[in-house]
């Protein structure tokens, strides 16, 4: 097939109960098969519209609020896909798996791949001198069951995030493909697509065409928000991103969509409700014979050949999520600004329609060691308006602007070839493509 | 031509091999 139909579906969970200890089996599979529901009436949906995958959320059947004891009667055995099972048919097969049976089914009865986040146990022993004390492993799983309902795929997350203690890392990094009529996938989960390990790999030696991405992801002003980072992803690694998250406005978690090399195709941001979301669109199963396909880029081609602007003004150091940055304030509502930090040094060029008094807006650097959630090195270049006129607010979360900038050329003298491009406008939506382009010389720059 | 109300802009740079092992807590994470 040179094209399919995409779907993803954002899911309000339906959480259990936080409870100090286990509940039973029958009470974790009720609570499973309640959001299971859910998503059945999604997937119906999809694949009347012809949706020849659906990927939902991470966490998407049980939620996250568990301790390692808690989330045990919500894990089934799930086997490694080698073994060619289609729980529909045969679910005692490998023990007692209501969900995996259930979503077997769902998938064959409506002839459509299915994408889901479970947990998976099995069982150690002390020969394992990694087993830990309870002797059994629990991981944070995705599965993928195809439109005859057989189990193609299964993966387990490598880069846990910190407060997901109810799961075991597994031993190596597992890089998890699969393929179909309609192009060959990947798959990996959240926090893993700040990782090499698989998030690179899967794409850069395994040359997949789409990414498969259930996801939990509370967003977090200015710079980690679902789908400008999870956009700009797709566009830098140039693969199609099918990114399912899950919906908890009071988490803060909202933020999915369809993203090719090329474009946004659909996304959906909803601070508003607690509804669920529904996403379709039509992708190229092989974009990279497509001739949309973007051309590479050297980041630091213009910005190492491009003299340093020198404005005369001093640098002052702002915060963004823990990292310290280099900052720059623009004072005109024209100008040219480089800012450094160690050997990153990014240049700005742009223009503002006109100078507002009650706005803000700086030039910024990060190079070094990030250290918060996870340990991980960045090297940022970032224009962004400050919370206040106070130029201590600079980095602070903000959500609207309106100060508009008619030009803008930013580029830095990055040393790595992994850089993704972001732009996110008043009330945390994307800007359209027709309005910037990434030039092949690394510039992110406005289309005018 | 352009005329966007920008919050945020930025290159997001990962110099994946500068990092430790991994990223999460594992037990490979270097603290």
């Amino acid at each position: 097939l040179d094209t399919f139909i995409a779907a993803v579906y954002e899911h309000a969970v339906i959480l259990p109960n936080s409870t100090e200890t286990p509940v039973s089996k029958g009470d974790a599979v009720r609570l499973m098969n309640k959001n299971i529901d859910v998503l059945e009436k999604a997937v119906k949906l999809a694949a009347k519209q012809g949706a020849h995958i659906i990927v939902t959320p991470e966490d998407g059947i049980y939620g996250w609020v568990f301790t390692r004891e808690t989330i045990y009667p919500y894990l089934e055995d799930i086997p490694d896909p080698k073994v060619n099972w289609i729980p529909c048919r045969d679910p005692q097969r490998f023990g007692h798996a209501p969900v995996q049976e259930r979503l077997s089914c769902l998938a064959k009865d409506n002839s459509i791949y299915i994408v889901a986040n479970i947990g998976d146990k099995k069982p150690c022993n002390a020969s394992d001198p990694q087993c830990p004390a309870d002797g059994r492993y629990q991981y944070n799983t995705n599965v993928v069951f195809d439109s005859e309902g057989k189990l193609v795929a299964r993966y387990h997350k490598y880069n846990l995030f910190a407060p997901e203690i109810q799961f075991d890392f597994p031993k190596d990094s597992e890089v998890v493909t699969f393929e179909t009529p309609f192009g060959k996938f990947g798959i990996f989960t959240c926090f893993d697509i700040f990782s090499h390990d698989p998030a690179v790999v899967v794409v850069d030696d395994f040359q997949v065409d789409s990414v498969l991405y259930p996801v939990a992801w509370y967003n977090t002003l200015p710079l980690l928000s679902a789908v400008p980072f999870q956009s700009a992803w797709a566009r830098a690694m140039r693969v199609n991103l099918l990114a399912a998250n899950t919906h908890n406005t009071s988490m803060h978690m909202t933020g999915s969509g369809i993203y090719a090399p090329e474009a946004v195709k659909v996304y959906h941001y909803d601070m508003e409700t607690e509804s669920g979301q529904l996403m379709l669109s039509e992708l190229k199963s092989q974009p990279r014979r497509e001739p949309t396909y973007p051309a590479a880029v050297d980041w630091s081609a213009y910005a190492r050949s491009a003299k340093p602007f020198s404005s005369g003004q001093s640098d002052f150091p702002g915060m963004i999520y823990f990292d310290e940055f280099t900052f720059t304030e623009l004072k005109e509502n024209t100008g040219n600004y480089t800012v450094c930090q160690k050997d990153l040094c990014c240049h700005l060029t742009y223009k503002m329609s006109e100078k507002r008094k009650d706005e803000v807006y700086a030039l910024g650097a990060f190079n070094g060691l990030h250290t918060v959630e996870g340990q991980y090195y960045l090297q940022i270049c970032t224009l962004l308006k400050c919370q206040t006129t106070d130029l201590k607010t600079c980095g602070e979360p903000v959500g609207s602007a309106f100060t508009k900038f008619e030009e803008f050329s930013l580029s830095g003298t990055f040393g790595t070839s992994y850089v993704f491009p972001q732009i996110v406008l008043s009330g945390s939506q994307l800007a359209p493509e027709r309005y910037y382009k990434v030039s092949r010389d690394g510039r992110l720059r406005s289309q005018s | 031509g352009a005329s966007l109300p920008v919050v945020v802009m930025a290159l997001y740079g990962r110099v994946f091999e500068k990092d430790p092992p991994r990223l999460g807590q594992g037990p490979g994470k270097s603290q």
